[in-house]
């Protein structure tokens, strides 16, 4: 799966998801990625966020929402994508999956749960090129 | 402000690159996720996206994709889409071209024709190949408190009442994911 967060240049925020979902599921079953909120969401005032990993386990708790939910009450983007798997965890300890959220202003955090680290990429006016960061997960 | 900014999900640099590069040419934020998405779907980005991974029980692939503007909070989405190559152009034509936010299934597939879209086969030798090694005895699978037992044996299976297992996470990784 890939989820995307992009803010242009006149500060608009969108947000989207892409994927062939999980190997060998049942027939008709779909995961997180397209459901907004889970698979991504994105408020134009906020910021906005996108998560990966087990979809049938994440879109019980719409994390992207909860991650832009949480910057709305002033949490910084790294708390937000925290916040957003803690929840995750205390329900499901053995759960694999990953959140980027990123700010209006472009700030930028993610958290990860299940993997050592989680890869994302980024590119901004500050990099000026793509980089490939890191979370501890 | 650090904006311009585009930030995606694991290491796919080949969708990062493009959607910066339309946000340098003054494209809408918009513009940049689908296009991003799309090279990802033509990539087939470690079979994680796009035509030719993750077969189903029936060893069909389907797209499934989502497309939100921040801007109006308009959205649109596609779930379980068969033989339609691109998953989140068609999310951007339900978001622009009906009132609705999520089509699925062979619903999803004759709007994307309508639309102008190709169908086509989305398996490839590969996913037949994932798929046939997988039917030799079905495991992993999603099944739960069903007999026959699902972590011994294939199906079909029916509900197994005496059965209550706890829920559980799946098995995840880098090439299996959504």
């Amino acid at each position: 799966t890939i989820g995307i967060v992009a803010i242009d240049h006149n500060g608009n925020i969108a947000a989207g998801t892409s994927t062939n979902g999980a190997k060998f599921k049942i027939p008709g079953r779909v995961g997180d990625s397209p459901i907004p909120g889970s698979g991504a969401y994105a408020m134009n005032n906020i910021g906005a966020a996108s998560a990966t990993g087990d979809g049938d386990i994440m879109m019980r708790f719409l994390p992207s929402f909860h991650a832009v939910q949480a910057m709305k009450y002033g949490h910084n983007p790294k708390d937000a994508a925290q916040l957003a798997i803690n929840t995750i965890v205390q329900y499901y300890p053995e759960f694999s999956g990953a959140i980027i959220v990123v700010d209006k202003y472009g700030h930028y955090g993610a958290a990860c749960h299940g993997f050592d680290k989680f890869p994302y990429s980024i590119a901004n006016s500050n990099f000026g090129k793509v980089m490939v960061l890191y979370a501890e997960c | 402000p650090s904006t311009p900014v585009v930030i995606n999900t694991w290491a796919f640099t080949d969708s990062t690159t493009k959607s910066w590069s339309i946000l340098n040419s003054n494209g809408s934020a918009i513009d940049a996720v689908v296009a991003g998405c799309t090279v990802c779907e033509q990539n087939q980005c470690d079979g994680t996206v796009g035509y030719g991974g993750s077969p189903d029980e029936n060893g069909e692939t389907t797209l499934d994709a989502l497309i939100i503007d921040g801007v109006t909070m308009n959205m649109g989405a596609v779930g379980h889409m068969k033989r339609i190559k691109d998953a989140a152009k068609v999310a951007r034509h339900v978001m622009e071209n009906t009132k609705h936010t999520l089509l699925v299934g062979d619903g999803a597939t004759q709007f994307a024709i309508q639309m102008g879209f190709k169908e086509t086969d989305l398996s490839t030798n590969y996913s037949l190949t994932l798929w046939n090694q997988w039917k030799t005895n079905c495991q992993p699978n999603f099944w739960n408190n069903v007999r026959p037992n699902p972590e011994k044996y294939c199906g079909p299976y029916k509900p197994n009442p005496s059965s209550k297992s706890k829920p559980t996470s799946n098995f995840v990784d880098m090439k299996n994911h959504d």
